[in-house]
């Protein structure tokens, strides 16, 4: 498998490579095959450690973070042709870039095998120590290499639980191969409920709230509990559902719901601000115009009794008002 | 819906491609590759809004481990503060000694953000990071200082 895997030509590459790469499927559960593109270090790919990228979503693919991130080439706006990432992370480690879970990007799931509809957590955890499992089955050389579980965004959620699944199976002799060795995760969404709260804070000092607006929320934190921390006295998440795709659905008519809903939603999410980066200014107005209408109008499935901000957009319109 | 600004088009532009699809051994079951996909997203069950007790089985497993949280700090998807107090709490609940103070690290002269260590001297430890001026994609954003942090990340020396 493991030369069956072997990527041997790349179309598109405008200069020459210095390690070696694979592509192909990993075994998770029965019909879940997972795709994976591993690229070798740069280094010393003999002592270098094994690292797992996973991307977030959750439903995003792990090759758009080695294509537009971390990994050793991008591509050009051609979309034809690709060009050498100089900061890859294989500089120094062997990275498996992981299409998780099922489903995602090329990964792909055998419903003849697994008609399972059901996407969590505790699937998604099961399904990469499997495929871990079988990757060092196809790559034994990488038995006991120096191991990190990383990731970015909801890999907050993939990364810990993964890892918890992985320590389970190391201390109960089921993984002995595995040398996990340790963890990282970039702007994670460690907690939805602190996410909020601090959106809040980040949204007033950033510029994107009025003080009017920041000055409103004073009633809606508990004045009398004594604790130095900011967010359990002005706890806004309280007062709004988190759904799984980001939004935040008031509990209720009260200003509260509705003021922290609103703030922490609409203006700070469904603004025409690039969420990923405040000072970014992005250049494809129509594109954006288009993606942050669909962004909305899923959203608005969420938030009955709500403004409908959704049906004001025209798709068509590049007036960015 | 909101990736907008970051390649995607071309990224899926090249990966469909048949002879890419060929050279990556893609199989033919596999639909047109997108960067995210919006079933799954919408139908995924979030069993964790909140995953101090993940981290905190982590910690009572005493399987000595290390953990890099970075943040980019001019990310409003998943902000540097939400997660700065997730672990301030995590590591004030369980009292995890602070072994290095916050204080900035730089890549090249300049600084490259702030870091703090919290280290339980029982092989966990926790590495907390902002990357100045970075977005949620880090690595895109501050590619050189990404790639220092995450090498002394791996071979354990100071950032």
């Amino acid at each position: 498998r493991k030369q069956a895997d072997r990527v041997w030509n790349l179309p598109g590459l405008t200069y020459g490579l210095n390690f070696k790469q694979y592509s192909g499927y990993l075994n998770g559960v029965s019909g879940n095959y997972l795709h994976y593109w591993f690229v070798e270090s740069q280094g010393n790919p003999s002592t270098d450690p094994l690292v797992l990228w996973l991307t977030g979503g959750p439903g995003c693919s792990g090759l758009m973070a080695m294509l537009l991130e971390l990994g050793p080439f991008h591509p050009n706006p051609d979309g034809k042709t690709l060009f050498e990432n100089v900061y890859s992370w294989n500089k120094a480690a062997n990275v498996i870039f992981l299409e998780s879970p099922r489903g995602v990007g090329f990964s792909v799931q055998d419903q003849s095998l697994n008609n399972d509809t059901i996407w969590d957590d505790e699937r998604t955890a099961t399904d990469t120590y499997l495929a871990l499992k079988d990757f060092l089955t196809v790559f034994p050389e990488y038995i006991n290499r120096p191991f990190f579980v990383t990731g970015e965004s909801y890999g907050g959620v993939y990364v810990p639980t993964i890892t918890s699944l992985l320590i389970d199976k190391i201390q109960s002799g089921d993984f002995p191969q595995l040398n996990l060795v340790g963890m990282s995760i970039g702007n994670g969404e460690l907690s939805a409920v602190q996410q909020f709260n601090s959106a809040i804070m980040m949204g007033y000092f950033h510029g994107l709230f009025s003080k009017d607006n920041f000055d409103s929320l004073q009633q809606c934190c508990n004045q009398t509990k004594s604790s130095s921390q900011w967010f359990e006295y002005c706890n806004f998440a309280q007062y709004i559902h988190l759904g799984s795709d980001g939004s935040a659905i008031p509990n209720d008519n009260s200003f509260c719901a509705t003021q922290t809903a609103y703030l922490g939603q609409q203006i700070f999410w469904d603004s025409l601000n690039n969420v990923y980066n405040i000072y970014q200014d992005c250049y494809q107005q129509d594109v954006r115009a288009f993606g942050s209408r669909m962004t909305i109008q899923n959203k608005k499935k969420h938030m009955k009794g709500f403004i409908d901000q959704g049906n004001k957009v025209s798709v068509s319109s590049t007036d960015s008002q | 819906g909101g990736l907008l600004c970051y390649g995607n088009d071309q990224a899926a532009s090249w990966l469909n491609l048949a002879d890419v699809r060929s050279a990556l051994h893609v199989s033919s079951a596999a639909g047109n590759w997108e960067a995210c996909n919006d079933t799954i997203n919408g139908a995924y069950v979030q069993q964790h809004n909140d995953t101090t007790s993940v981290f905190q089985h982590i910690l009572d497993s005493q399987y000595p481990l290390r953990v890099l949280i970075y943040n980019g700090d001019v990310d409003q998807a998943c902000n540097y503060l939400g997660d700065q107090w997730f672990i301030e709490a995590f590591a004030q609940t369980n009292k995890l000694p602070v072994t290095k103070a916050r204080a900035d690290w730089r890549y090249m002269t300049q600084i490259a953000g702030y870091a703090k260590k919290f280290d339980n001297q029982n092989g966990f430890s926790i590495d907390l990071l902002t990357v100045k001026g970075a977005g949620h994609m880090v690595p895109t954003d501050r590619p050189g200082p990404a790639l220092q942090m995450m090498v002394n990340f791996f071979r354990n020396q100071d950032y």
